[in-house]
Order: structure tokens, then sequence, then C-alpha cells
């Protein structure tokens, strides 16, 4: 097929109550099957709909807020699909009890649909294994996929946990797991991976799949972490399809799903007043690097390394999620600016036509080793809205803007290949087919 | 333009090879 048809669900999940002691099994199920009830309807609007495939969140099924203890009952082994041939809905107690996979293969196969949900995996260990941990079993954050016939075709371990997870082990390696339909070449990872290189960048560059399927629990961070606005500026830069499903918690900022192209997103919701779920259909291409609008390269560094550098005005510190940025104020209503901070450059032309009073923006960069929730190190060049005209809060978050401009292009001397380009409009909108990014490395305003 | 005004426009750039080394134990407790 040169195109098919993908559904996300933004499920916003029945948390189990809060314990420190584990309930029984048949408690566990209990909980996963009111999460299940609600994914059954779903599936099978989405396949009704049309939909090839529907991808489900991270704790989508049992929820959070567990120990290592409770979150035992909800686990079942769930094996590894390249060794065996297995369809649940037919065989459900081949591998012990798996009640959970046996419903998800059954509603795969029922409605025709290939099913993503994440669930948790139980591996007993040896104890002569040095890192076996001290209750005899491995447990992880599992990604499984079943196809039309109800076939486990996936089982990805997730390898970037974040620090909340210590219910959770990490596998010795990464696993790059991927499988091939008559749809495309697939691949899949969880939540917190995305902002590492392995699996996720090897999945892209070195096995060229087609389509990441994107389980997550994200919670949202301005100005530059919300969901909606880096998973989509991901698949733009990496140049791939990427079928991000979030939980729906709006107390812990998680909400904003979508289907995302590497030309911009074809749907996505976002919504921080309600506690509703969401289901997102929408087209794709197959193989998106044979599609016309494919970017079949750009020089992150082109354009701003060959320019002689704009004026830098007096810059100040700010700083945007613990890292400190060196930010420039723009004067006026339309220039040229230079930021820089250790070897990155940022240029920025621009023009408002409506610049509001009572609004200032900046220019800012950011070149260093993030180190709050994880380790990774980031190069940034930023255009944002301060939350208020006083210069001390460049970078808090805002969510509301009225200063408009007719034209911005914003660049930077980047060390790296891997940018990712995030435009964020007033109320948290993203901007399909208003900006484009040059092969020498500009991000610019469509018109 | 674009039909609303702008929050933000970002060059978000991740240098893997400046990443350090994962760390051998798994994430702490947040």
């Amino acid at each position: 097929l040169d195109k098919y048809v993908a559904a996300v669900y933004e499920h916003s999940v029945i948390l189990p109550e809060t314990t420190q002691k584990p309930v029984s099994s048949e408690d566990a199920l209990k909980l996963m099957n009111k999460n299940m009830d609600i994914l059954e309807e779903v599936i099978k609007r989405a396949a009704a709909q049309g939909a090839h495939i529907i991808v489900t969140p991270e704790d989508g099924i049992y929820g959070f807020f567990f120990t290592r203890e409770t979150l035992y009952p909800y686990l079942e082994d769930i094996p590894d699909p390249q060794e065996v041939n297995w369809i649940p809905c037919n065989d459900s107690q081949r591998f012990g009890p798996a009640p959970v996979q046996e419903r998800l293969s059954c509603l795969a196969r029922e409605n025709a649909i290939y099913v993503v949900a994440n669930i948790g995996d139980k591996k007993p260990c040896n104890p002569t294994d040095p890192k076996c941990p001290n209750d005899g079993h491995y447990q992880y954050n599992t990604n499984v996929v079943f196809d039309s016939d109800g076939k486990l075709v996936a089982r990805y371990h997730k390898f970037n946990l974040f620090m909340s997870e210590a219910q959770f082990d990490f596998p010795k390696e990464p696993e790059v797991v991927t499988f091939n339909t008559s749809f495309g070449k697939f691949g899949v990872f969880t939540c917190f991976d995305i902002l590492f290189h392995d699996p996720a960048v090897t999945l892209v560059s070195e096995l060229k799949v087609d389509t990441i399927l994107f389980p997550t629990a994200w919670m949202n961070v301005l100005p530059h972490l919300t969901a909606i606005e880096f998973h989509s500026a991901w698949a733009m830069g990496m140049q791939v399809n990427l079928l991000s499903s979030n939980t729906h918690k709006t107390g812990m900022n998680m909400t904003g799903s979508g289907i995302y192209a590497p030309d911009g997103s074809q749907a996505y919701h976002y919504d921080a007043e309600s506690e509703n779920g969401q289901l997102l259909v929408a087209e794709l291409h197959s193989h998106p690097s044979i599609s016309p609008t494919y970017l079949h390269s750009v020089n992150w560094s082109l354009y701003a390394t060959a320019i002689k550098p704009f004026p830098e005005n007096n810059n100040f510190k700010g700083i945007i999620f613990f890292d400190e940025f060196t930010f420039s104020k723009l004067n006026s209503q339309a220039g040229n600016l230079t930021v820089c901070q250790k070897d990155l450059c940022c240029h920025l032309s621009y023009r408002m036509t409506e610049q509001q009073e009572d609004e200032v923006y900046a220019l800012g960069a950011f070149d260093g080793l993030h180190v709050v929730e994880g380790e990774y190190y980031l190069q940034i060049c930023t255009l944002l809205k301060c939350r208020t005209t006083d210069l001390q809060t460049c970078g808090e978050p805002v969510t509301i803007a009225h200063t408009r401009f007719g034209y911005f292009s914003l660049s930077g001397t980047f060390s790296t290949n891997y940018v990712f380009p995030e435009v964020l409009l007033s109320g948290v909108h993203l901007a399909p087919g208003e900006f484009q990014v040059l092969s020498d490395g500009q991000l610019i305003s469509q018109n | 333009g674009t039909t609303k005004p702008i929050l933000t426009v970002t060059l978000f750039g991740r240098w893997y090879e400046s990443d350090p080394p994962r760390p051998e134990k798994g994430p702490a407790q947040l």
C-alpha cells in the first residue's frame, strides 16, 4: 500500500487505588479490564474508520504510582516474538496466564487491525546473574504489537527509563525492534527513549523504518518539551512518521498526542481542560522517504556558519527547564539579531506586524549538558515570548501570545545534524504548513 | 503569516556524541 490509515488514542487511564501492599492478581486484572473496556470501544471505532493500526499509551492499561512490589500482580510473561509464533487469542495459556495479551490479541483479530499497547513483562532470572534483582526476576516496561490476525509480532522493553520508574528494570542493551507490514516498516520505542540516540535514532538512520510507534506518558514542559511540539518536531527532524499516543492526565500535565509525518502534523490533540480521551485518525504515506515532500538532506549549520553574525544586543541570562540560556531582547519591530553561547551562535531575522506593547520577545541560545531528569547534551536556538515584560521571566512557561510576526528566519551553528524544528502558537497549537525548513538549515515562516 | 501569534520558534539540537556514558544503575526514585 502506498498509503495507510493510522489511529492513536489519548486515553484517560483509570488508576488503581494507591496501596503499599500488592493487590491480588484478580484485582489487578479487574482494573486492567476497566481500561481495556474503553480501549475495546475505541479499537472498534478506529477499525470502522478504516484504520490499519492503532497505538494506545504508555501506562494506559494499569496506570502509575507503583512500587516494584505493587506492580508485580499486573505483569505477565511476554515471550519473544522472534522466537515464538503465537496468537494469544487462540492459545492464551501457552506461556502461563496471559489474560491481558489474550484480550489485546482478540481485539486485534476480531477487528482486523494492528494493536499497539504498553503492558508489563516479568522474566525470572538466575541468582548467579550479578544483575538479577533480589526478588529473582526482571520487570520491564513493555510495548507489544499484535497484527491483524492477533499474532504477537513485536515486543520492546523500554531502555531509557524516566527517573520515577524505579519499579522497572532496563534491558542490558537497547533493543532495536522492527516489523514489516504491507504498509511499511515499523519501529517501536517508549516515551523518554525519544530524547536519546538508542534505540530511537538507530531505528531511523540504520534500520530505515518508515513509521515509529510511540506509546508515551509525557509530562508537558513549556517552552520546548511539550508533547505535541517536541514529538512533531522529532518526526520532521528525523523525516519519519511518528504515531504518538499520550496518556491523558491533566493533573500531571499529560496531554498531547498526534499522527506526525515528515512534513508536519496530520492530526493532533491537546486538551489541558477536560479529562476526556480522544481518538485521532489520519492517512499517512507508507514510505515517507519516497513521498514528494521528503527532505533528502538538511545541513543544519550551513546558513548560520556562512553569514556574518548580526549585531549582538545587551545579553542577559535566563533559565529554561533548569538550563541557563543566554538571551537577547528583540528591541525593534523588525531586525537581525545574533546571540551566542559557547560554540553555538543563533541568528534571527524577523518582522513583527502587530507588536503588543505589553509583550517582550527574546532570542536565546544554550550549548550544554542538561542534567536534571536525565543527562543529555543540547544545543538550542529559540525565539520565545517572555512571561511578562520583566526580562527575568524569559524562558518561563507561557501559553498565550498576541504579537504577530510577518516573517522569521532562525538558524544556528550547530555541531550536530540532529536538530528538531519546533513552532508553537498561542493557545499551545501546532502550525503545520505555516513554516518550513530550508536545506541550508534555516527555519522560516512559510509566507 | 501564521494563523495565531507565536509562543516559541525553536531549533532543538541533540548532540548525542557529547552525552555522558550511561550510568550502570537504573534511575533513582524521583
